[in-house]
């Protein structure tokens, strides 16, 4: 698969998990909507405090899909083009 | 600098999106 490929497939994913935290679907998922994440994840108040904060580049509060995308593809490995 | 604000470790992140991943999948049973 090309470049190309392999960023639609991340960027569908990424997209897919971003509607499981943001179930309200505001397009930005809040502290409060990671906090709700407790419930159905193994990840402790404080461990989804820090996967937010560090997804949340521009530290405004609000995740975006884009932020969420970056910080997916960087766990998969992939470096964001610069 | 165990305590520095924003910066999750990768251990963290993996077990997050690995379970989101694991969640999506019992959500959405292949056809």
């Amino acid at each position: 698969p090309s470049h190309d490929d392999i960023k639609t497939i991340v960027e569908q994913k990424a997209r897919e998990l971003f509607m499981v935290c943001d179930v309200e679907e505001k397009g930005f998922v809040s502290k409060r909507d990671m906090q709700r994440l407790v419930d159905e994840l193994p990840l402790m108040p404080d461990q989804l405090e820090e996967v937010f904060d560090s997804l949340d580049d521009d530290k405004n509060g609000y995740l975006t899909l884009e932020e969420f995308t970056e910080g997916f593809g960087g766990f998969l490995g992939l470096n964001p083009a610069p | 600098d165990p305590g520095k604000p924003g910066s999750a470790n990768e251990g963290v992140l993996a077990n997050f999106f690995n379970s989101l991943l694991s969640k999506k999948s019992v959500n959405s049973p292949s056809p």
